[in-house]
């Protein structure tokens, strides 16, 4: 564990935690793509089935538990809560375009050809796409609330650390994973827009707008 | 080595 990795840990906490605060807060899911969620909680509920088979370290466990608990709220409120709030009508990207690809891609490109191997495989793959639905339906609506662009940068920010960690893990320890490596790097390059106009615009005080 | 298992990483 090096100071990247935790500090990526903690900036994907922190962005789950925002999102949260936020719909719970608002008593409103308006702005977030639950279609996004819905694709995150698919992402920790594959990648972490080792949860069942591997015991790594109380840490290990507790964060994963935390993101599925967390992911499932975050579907929840939007899903059944806090569903009269939900803007379906503008989160309209066909997740069938990402799952499908993702999930034929897991089985050609994988470590082992094993049943978790490939979970884990898919997991990682789609959680480098799973916010596009989110991206694309601001693009839609022009906007985003101010706070929902401070959940946006943490959960790039997360990814971003992780690559930084990979470098110290590859010099360090000799720990190179080619399929978490460039997915971790599609994950971070789709941010890079988003990260531009946050420091360009919502660190200056501005809401986050783009030209009609 | 492709470090399969355990995964470390979350």
């Amino acid at each position: 564990m090096n100071i990247f990795r935790l500090t990526g840990d903690l900036s994907h906490l922190a962005a789950i935690i925002i999102l949260l605060l936020k719909i719970w807060k608002t008593r409103s899911c308006a702005g977030i793509s639950g279609k996004s969620q819905l694709l995150f909680a698919l992402v920790f509920t594959t990648r972490y089935l080792d949860l069942f088979t591997s015991f790594i370290s109380l840490y290990n466990t507790s964060m994963k538990l935390i993101y599925v608990a967390c992911s499932y709220a975050t579907v929840y409120l939007i899903y059944m809560k806090f569903k009269a709030t939900y803007d379906g009508n503008h989160d309209t990207f066909r997740v069938e375009f990402l799952v499908v690809p993702v999930g034929g891609l897991s089985f050609l490109v994988n470590h082992d050809f094993s049943p978790l191997e490939i979970l884990w495989t898919f997991s990682i793959y789609l959680e480098s796409v799973a916010i596009l639905p989110q991206l694309f339906m601001i693009s839609k609506t022009g906007e985003a609330e101010t706070i929902t662009t401070h959940y946006l940068f943490f959960l790039g920010l997360y990814r971003a650390l992780y690559l930084i960690n990979w470098i110290w893990r590859y010099y360090f320890e000799g720990f190179f994973d080619l399929i978490a490596v460039v997915a971790g790097v599609v994950q971070t390059i789709l941010y890079c827009d988003f990260f531009y106009l946050y420091v360009t615009k919502v660190l200056k005080g501005k809401k986050l707008s783009l030209p009609a | 080595d492709l470090n399969i298992n355990p995964k470390d990483e979350l």
